[in-house]
Parts: C-alpha cells; sequence; structure tokens
C-alpha cells in the first residue's frame, strides 16, 4: 500500500 | 528513489537552510511570511505522524525528522527570538481561507477514510497553496530581497523536481497517486510567474521588483 500511493516521497 | 526526486528533495533541504541562515545571520525575518512558515509546519506535522506507524527507509525518517526540526526552528526564530523584525503588517493572508478548505478537500476526497491517510492528504492540498502567504506579501511590498528569492526559487525546483520524478516513476510503470500529482501540479504552477521574474531579473544581479 505504502508504495502505490506516493506515500514514499517526502 | 530516482535522481529527480533526490535532487527535489535536496532543494527543498536548500530552500529551508538559506531561509534559516539569511535569518540567523542578518538577526532579521524581514520579508519572509511567518504565515506561510507556520502552514509549512502544519504541512510536516500532519503527513509525517506516519513517523510512529510506518518505517520506510532510513534517508526516509531521517529527511522527515530534519523537516520537522527544521520547520519548528524557523517559527521560533520568526515568533521568539528575532520577533521584533518581523514585518507583519505585510504579512496579512487569511491562512483559514486555505486551511479550511484543505481540510474539506481532505475529508471529501481522499483514498481512504482513515484519520492517517486524511492527515497525509490534508497535507498534500495544504502544502500546494501554503505559499501564497509569502507570494502574496511579496506582491504586496513590490519586492524582495535576493536571499528571499534564492529561498523562493529553491522552493519553486522541489516541486518541478518532483514533477519529473513523476514522469520518470510513470514511465516505470509504477503506480502514482492522482492526488499527490494534481496538487503537485497546482504547486508548482503558483511559482511560475516567481520563476520568471526570478530567471530575468535577480539572476542578471537586479532586485526582484514588480512591474509597478
Amino acid at each position: 500500500k505504502i508504495t502505490s500511493t506516493n506515500h514514499d516521497e517526502l | 528513489m530516482n535522481i529527480f526526486r533526490l535532487l527535489g528533495d535536496l532543494s527543498h533541504l536548500l530552500a529551508i537552510i538559506i531561509l534559516l541562515l539569511k535569518i540567523w545571520n542578518s538577526r532579521s525575518c524581514a520579508g519572509i511570511s511567518g504565515r506561510s512558515q507556520f502552514l509549512f509546519a502544519i504541512v510536516f506535522t500532519a503527513r509525517y505522524l506516519d513517523l510512529f506507524f510506518t518505517f520506510i527507509s532510513l534517508y526516509n525518517t531521517v529527511m522527515k525528522i530534519v523537516f520537522l526540526a527544521t520547520s519548528y526552528g524557523t517559527l521560533y526564530l520568526m515568533y521568539i527570538k528575532f520577533k521584533a523584525t518581523y514585518d507583519s503588517n505585510h504579512d496579512t493572508f487569511r491562512i483559514e481561507f486555505l486551511i479550511l478548505p484543505a481540510i474539506a478537500l481532505a475529508l471529501l476526497i481522499n483514498e481512504e477514510f482513515t484519520v492517517i491517510e486524511i492527515l497525509w492528504t490534508f497535507s498534500i492540498y495544504l502544502e500546494s497553496v501554503a505559499i501564497l502567504p509569502q507570494l502574496f506579501m511579496v506582491s504586496k511590498t513590490g519586492e524582495a530581497e535576493s536571499i528571499t528569492s534564492h529561498y523562493l526559487f529553491a522552493l519553486g525546483s522541489y516541486r518541478a523536481l518532483y514533477i519529473l520524478n513523476w514522469i520518470y516513476r510513470w514511465f516505470l510503470t509504477e503506480k502514482l497517486n492522482a492526488i499527490a500529482i494534481v496538487a503537485g501540479i497546482v504547486q508548482t504552477i503558483l511559482y511560475c510567474d516567481f520563476f520568471y521574474l526570478y530567471l530575468t531579473k535577480v539572476l542578471k544581479g537586479k532586485k526582484l521588483q514588480l512591474p509597478a
């Protein structure tokens, strides 16, 4: 889920 | 992580450092919008609450902590240490007109109706317009110190580089979040007029002065 929604960006 | 994303993050960090150094070295926050800085602190706080719940990478965690610490540090310098130099007469943008719509939009348009996701979405919407009080202040006084324009240029470059990062990720067929992209493009557009003035004036050694 995290990597699929730009949540890995700052 | 790709080169555009990394350069974007570094540009963001550079903007924050330029601002802190400007305030620290000149012992003054004249020309800087405390309201924009306050909004950025809200943005980082709402978005980086995930520090407590998710771990992405050491890089990610360290950068989040640095962004949080520096944004509160900037607020401390502006509202406490160098409060006497804060140009509040020109910093009059009504930030509730940005915060309330960002809350409403986050509640209406989000990917998942959970507290953490809505806070993240709210921070994305709010960040896209958080620079408006600063741009409003520049337009009200009609000018900006060179160092303030370097700050704005670094901040705008961060947004432009993030768009390149999404294009790159799109070609890698990674899934992307429409909310982040639409808000990011809106945010970048807000800098366009400033970019034009920066490239045509500040880089030629002139002060950033708006045409009368």
